[in-house]
């Protein structure tokens, strides 16, 4: 996360490869099941044997025998429906919910989230020099429409899509953020409206971010998630 | 340092059964202290070949044949590790072959050999024992001839030959960085014995064989899971980690690949990357965020060992994105001295989806059309079927539901699904595309009430974090 600082985000997870390198992050929504991007996997049947959702944790490279850390194999993945850029992980079991472990909300289906709202983007990614990459970076965005975010898109954001105003200093994901939430505040909850998608270009001053709208994909998390 | 261990090669979840129930294999022990201990009792046994153990009650069975022996076969079990002797299932030799008890029973010139407990047509010295191995007609090297294994031959014109088994240096060699070697070479090049890949001493390490499986970290092998120049393997020396081992390679890099090389080929791709990307040959050259990549043949700003000459076949040209390590795909170093290496992800994946035929309206309800396949051209489950899937939606509640055909009964936003036949994916959306101009509903129109309830809260201390960083 670029111009970010060190935070609180108990829903991000870590995705490890079979090195245990970190690789993408991505959101708890429910006990077993992580949400993350699609682009951070090789092929859409099966997970990669030996990789691990990390949980618990606010290192990137925690110490061995870090008390809150959970490590936790994937067994299950499930690809989005097309064009979602989605993936589900479902953990080989579930994870225990605590100070450090929490799941986030989910939005109802095909909720827009006004513009101006307040969300966070968080994740173990670089910082490109504007803060500690070794620990889990927090970084505050403010929703925009999406006929706002298409002047300066050239109208190539869809509905499935949504972007938050772009600053004049940058802010925003970076290589390691994927697939990790876009967390917004509403009705004293936290929930995740967006997800890290790759995007050209990281933190680029004075263009807005976009993110997957999870709205648009809620029935199929509690459809995967229920079969 | 050394394990007994490394006298053997294991097929995990396998038993070996004798069919002839004259024969007992030895009685289970249980609670040894672990397989090495097993190992250890069946290793110095002449007539022990091999043994079973039981990874959940530690239990231990020495067995007197291996599966290359008369009346046994293979099966697979939940509970059961086999371990065989490498000297009796290995079909290569190592040194000059005097321990070698594989089956090879013709020499070179594809005569047949001799039983060794048998005076003629040939009359020699031998007599067969354990310590020996002189069985069947079996070719062996009971005094250590230069030229490996030999019989005498039924052929009253040769009295013997050598059986011309390979060494396992020679029996396989290696293509490009060696990634795909399966060959039985477990010394490296110093002739320090390789430690096996199953274990953690005396090196403790990451590529354990269950996350590996594409790698084949097959007992002390030499492999090459980590893209390095050449297979290596950790040594039994405590001093030395790792070594690379001496192999031979099948050609020279640039040399016209014959087919069979050609089709360990990756296909190649240009505007896209399937599987992890080591395919790859298009011409990006930045990471997904923008920042340029450093030039493979360039050492600064950072150091690495992916020298272009090193890794002919990687195609490791200018600053292009690259996969020459198996990484989950396409990457560089970057320009910048702050960043190591960034994955190049702004290259899309290649769609593995079936080509669409036909198209549906809306979310596909009044579909009604046979195709029976999923995006990915997995076929559908039958509706009225129980498995692989025990579906939800049945064709006595639904009539739509026709034989496998893709349906939408729960009026899934996505389109038409379907269960599928493959165990591991319930269900899946199918090759059809929303019909051209049939654009669905807007959904910015203003937003509803939200409530939620247990998840989605988290303790905010502000100053918690802080003091954690300090």
């Amino acid at each position: 996360v670029v111009g970010g600082q060190p935070g609180n985000s108990p829903w991000t997870v870590s995705l490890r490869n079979r090195k245990g390198q970190h690789l993408c992050g991505g959101s708890l929504v429910k006990e077993q099941w992580v949400l993350t991007a699609r682009q951070c996997f090789t092929a859409c049947h099966a997970p990669p044997p030996g990789y691990e959702v990390w949980l618990g944790t606010m290192f990137q490279s925690p110490q061995p025998g870090e008390p809150d850390l959970q490590r936790i194999p994937v067994a299950r993945m499930v690809c989005g429906p097309p064009r979602s850029q989605l993936v589900l992980l479902k953990l080989e079991r579930p994870a225990a919910l605590n100070q450090r472990v929490a799941l986030i909300c989910l939005p109802p289906e095909r909720y827009v989230v006004p513009a101006g709202t307040k969300c966070e983007i968080a994740g173990w990614g670089e910082t490109l020099g504007t803060g500690d990459s070794r620990v889990l970076n927090v970084a505050l965005l403010r929703v925009i429409s999406n006929s706002e975010c298409n002047v300066k898109q050239r109208g190539r954001v869809q509905e499935n899509e949504l972007c938050t105003q772009s600053l004049m200093v940058p802010v925003g994901a970076c290589e390691g953020d994927y697939g990790g939430p876009l967390s917004c505040f509403t009705h004293d909850c936290w929930v995740l409206e967006g997800i890290i998608i790759p995007n050209r270009v990281c933190a680029r001053p004075g263009w807005p971010a976009v993110f997957t709208r999870i709205s648009m994909f809620v029935d199929w998390i509690h459809k995967v998630i229920q079969l | 340092q050394r394990s007994q261990l490394n006298d053997f090669q294991v097929l995990r979840g396998t038993e070996l059964q004798h069919l002839l129930h004259a024969r007992e294999p030895g009685t289970w022990q249980e609670n040894v202290t672990n397989v090495e201990e097993c190992a250890g009792q069946c290793g110095p046994l002449l007539d022990c070949r091999a043994f079973h153990y039981n990874v959940s009650t530690h239990g231990c069975q020495l067995l007197p044949w291996t599966q290359y022996s008369l009346h046994t076969r293979l099966r697979r079990s939940g509970h059961c590790d086999l371990f065989q002797k490498k000297d009796y299932v290995r079909n290569c030799i190592m040194d000059n072959g005097a321990r070698y008890r594989g089956t090879v029973a013709t020499t070179t010139d594809g005569l047949p050999c001799q039983h060794w407990r048998h005076k003629f047509p040939v009359d020699h010295k031998y007599t067969p024992t354990l310590r020996n191995g002189l069985e069947e007609n079996f070719c062996r090297n009971p005094e250590g001839d230069a030229r490996g294994p030999w019989c005498y031959t039924t052929d009253p014109v040769r009295r013997f030959q050598s059986c011309g088994i390979k060494s396992c240096r020679e029996a396989a060699c290696v293509w490009c960085n060696g990634e795909d070697y399966r060959g039985l070479v477990d010394r490296t090049e110093s002739g320090r014995e390789c430690q096996r890949w199953d274990l953690q001493h005396p090196h403790p390490h990451p590529f354990e064989p269950s996350k590996f499986l594409d790698k084949s970290l097959d007992d002390n092998y030499c492999r090459n899971p980590d893209s390095s120049e050449r297979p290596w393997c950790y040594t039994t020396d405590p001093q030395v980690e790792r070594e690379f081992c001496d192999l031979l390679s099948c050609g020279v890099p640039g040399f016209p690949l014959g087919p069979e090389a050609q089709s360990r080929q990756e296909a190649t791709t240009l505007n896209c990357f399937g599987g992890k990307g080591e395919g790859y040959r298009g011409t990006a050259n930045t990471t997904t965020a923008g920042v340029p990549c450093q030039r493979w043949d360039a050492q600064s700003p950072h150091q690495h060992r992916f020298v272009p000459e090193k890794y002919a076949c990687k195609d490791l040209r200018e600053n292009f994105c690259r996969n020459p390590d198996g990484s989950e795909a396409p990457w560089c170093f970057t320009s910048r001295a702050g960043m190591r290496k960034a994955f190049c992800y702004q290259v899309p994946r290649c769609t593995d989806d079936v080509r669409p035929l036909e198209c549906y309206h809306g979310a596909g309800e009044q579909y009604r059309g046979s195709v029976s396949k999923t995006r990915k051209g997995v076929l559908c489950q039958p509706w009225s079927a129980k498995t692989p899937h025990k579906p939800q939606f049945t064709p006595a509640q639904h009539t739509e539901l026709e034989a496998n055909y893709c349906r939408n009964p729960d009026r899934d936003r996505h389109g038409p699904w379907c269960y599928t036949t493959d165990p591991g994916t319930p269900f899946d959306y199918c090759a059809l595309p929303r019909c051209a101009h049939d654009q669905p509903p807007s959904i910015l129109e203003p937003p509803d009430q939200v409530l939620f309830e247990e998840c989605g809260l988290r303790l905010d201390r502000p100053n918690y974090w802080r003091s954690k960083m300090r």
